[in-house]
């Protein structure tokens, strides 16, 4: 038996919006420390991990470990009928092929429940190997959402280059080029709005926009972003998500010929 | 150019 209850159920609905285009079909795994999800998008240059712990739950309760199958973007229809307000119930029988949705209104006035057909899909999980980032960014993620969409209106591949002068993000295509430097700011009024850059070395890597850009539909889900990179290792962004967990993005970058 | 590489050349499957 499996029943999960979010009371601030439009981390879930948000968490679908940002995934929903990466990945179709994943498994979402269920234990005793929570429900998680690891999964590659279609051309396998991405890959999406998500952790909301069971600590975060208003009730959870989850017999044994078990992974559920879902279409993410049937997952999505149904969540979208939840309001923003209300409080998300997962609900699954053993050895049941549906998962159920329950909306609960916050005066309780009005409750719905959506069933979904569960699949079987053959995923294995990849070792993610903690590594030493040579430069971690850290900034508001509205600000890194604009800066991928305005540098993917003139090219499809952004240069990230770290220095102690700042990061600057580059790109170039037919029209002509662009350059965003962004430096180190702490002295602002919130600390969310503070571009914090802490970086051993240099780094400098190569990676197509349109994952970026795919990555920061997440942005609804924290008001700051982590980049972390490495050279010639994927880099991974990550939004925090509210004292639960974390949705993490990992793009492999493209590598001189 | 360069080269798009996939994460499986990062990641190994466990």
């Amino acid at each position: 038996m499996l029943e999960l209850r979010l009371v601030q159920g439009s981390l879930l609905k948000k968490v679908l919006e940002s995934i929903k285009d990466l990945v179709n079909d994943a498994n979402f795994d269920c234990s005793a420390t929570g429900f998680s999800l690891q999964a590659m998008d279609s051309s396998h240059v991405a890959l999406v991990a998500l952790l909301l712990r069971s600590e975060g739950f208003e009730h959870y309760r989850c017999d044994r470990n078990i992974s559920m199958g879902m279409n993410l973007g049937n997952m999505a229809k149904m969540l979208k009928c939840a309001g923003n307000d209300d409080i998300i119930t997962l609900k699954a029988d053993d050895g049941s092929d549906t998962v159920t949705f329950m909306f609960e209104s916050p005066t309780q006035d009005k409750i719905a429940d959506f069933e979904m057909r569960l699949m079987d899909i053959d995923s294995e999980h990849l070792g993610i190997p903690e590594a030493e980032y040579h430069a971690i960014l850290i900034m508001p993620s509205a600000e890194f959402a604009r800066i991928c969409k305005d540098l993917s209106s003139i090219g499809d591949t952004v240069v990230i280059s770290v220095t102690k002068e700042g990061v600057k993000f580059s790109t170039r295509g037919d029209i002509g080029t662009a350059n965003v430097v962004c430096r180190q700011n702490t002295t602002v009024d919130k600390p969310e709005e503070a571009t914090v850059i802490e970086m051993p070395e240099p780094v400098s890597l190569t990676f197509a926009l349109r994952y970026l850009n795919s990555f920061t539909k997440a942005t609804p889900l924290s008001n700051t972003v982590t980049i972390s990179l490495s050279s010639e290792i994927p880099v991974v962004v990550e939004y925090k998500i509210a004292e639960m967990g974390y949705i993490r993005f990992y793009l492999a970058p493209k590598i001189e010929e | 150019g360069s080269k798009q590489c996939t994460i499986t050349k990062f990641f190994s499957k466990k």
